[in-house]
């Protein structure tokens, strides 16, 4: 069982 | 004024067909250097980053930086008009609504012209830090693309760790569980053509869990390069990235799945 995150957990939004 | 040409105009074509699954439309941000592209799927899990530097064109002239908003669906159609030889320029006004893209034969005795209608595209932007890769893979991209295409029959998600010696590719499903492992190739191996090679730049041993669909997803851009660079770290996003000779690259990244 793994979970997707999102890239957003990693690069922020400018 | 903006205006650009390409002798293969093909390898445009190419390029949409890697991005357009991924993202229904984007900006093109074109300036003195280059053209580029920055573009997530809906669920923010992927991201696509285009670079193309005026070298790549024979001709390149761009007098004041423009945005072209391009629903990538339209755009693909328009260049399936495309002869498989024809040579491409793309012009835009400053501040025009549409960019028109021409199509020429080698012998010049076939010319399609195309006006796109531009959107205007509010998107947001994802700065990527610059990183230190802890493994950095290069392999042929058809082999990438083979091992992605057969896995994704088996699981959704692959595991890929890295290791001096090898990389391994590996899946579990309800029908059981599989791994491919790709050696790095002999350094002392002079023989044979660098891009059949596996490469693989290690700092530190990783492994790391992605979403197959993705990744298949990503090797629609085997057609624009022989080979292609696997980045990863630890809880980091994988980078995948084609790079085309003198032209520039497109990169996608994705986010890992992880062990709850």
């Amino acid at each position: 069982p793994c979970a997707q995150v999102t890239l957003t957990n990693y690069f922020v939004v400018t | 004024m903006f205006e650009c040409a390409l002798i293969q105009g093909e390898l445009f074509r190419k390029l949409i067909a890697s991005v357009q699954d991924l993202v229904q439309d984007g900006n093109f941000m074109c300036d003195a250097n280059g053209i580029s592209l920055q573009g997530m799927d809906s669920s923010h899990v992927a991201l696509v980053a285009l670079a193309l530097k005026k070298e790549g064109f024979v001709e390149y002239r761009c007098d004041r930086d423009v945005t072209l908003g391009i629903n990538f669906a339209n755009l693909a159609k328009m260049l399936k008009c495309m002869g498989a030889k024809d040579r491409l320029s793309i012009r835009a006004q400053d501040e025009g609504d549409s960019a028109s893209f021409v199509f020429e034969s080698e012998d010049s005795s076939r010319v399609s012209n195309f006006e796109l209608k531009l959107m205007q595209i509010d998107q947001e932007q994802l700065g990527v830090p610059e990183t230190q890769y802890k493994a950095v893979i290069r392999m042929p991209s058809s082999e990438f693309q083979r091992i992605c295409k057969d896995l994704s029959a088996i699981g959704d998600t692959v595991s890929i760790s890295v290791t001096k010696e090898a990389v391994k590719f590996s899946v579990g499903g309800d029908i059981g569980s599989g791994d491919m492992s790709l050696r790095q190739s002999e350094s002392g191996d002079v023989d044979g053509d660098d891009s059949e090679k596996v490469m693989i730049e290690l700092e530190e041993p990783v492994q790391q869990n992605f979403a197959l669909r993705y990744l298949n997803n990503f090797t629609k851009a085997t057609a624009l390069s022989k080979t292609v660079t696997l980045s990863l770290g630890t809880d980091m996003p994988l980078v995948t990235e084609y790079k085309m000779d003198n032209l520039g690259s497109i990169r996608y990244y994705l986010a890992p799945k992880i062990d709850e």
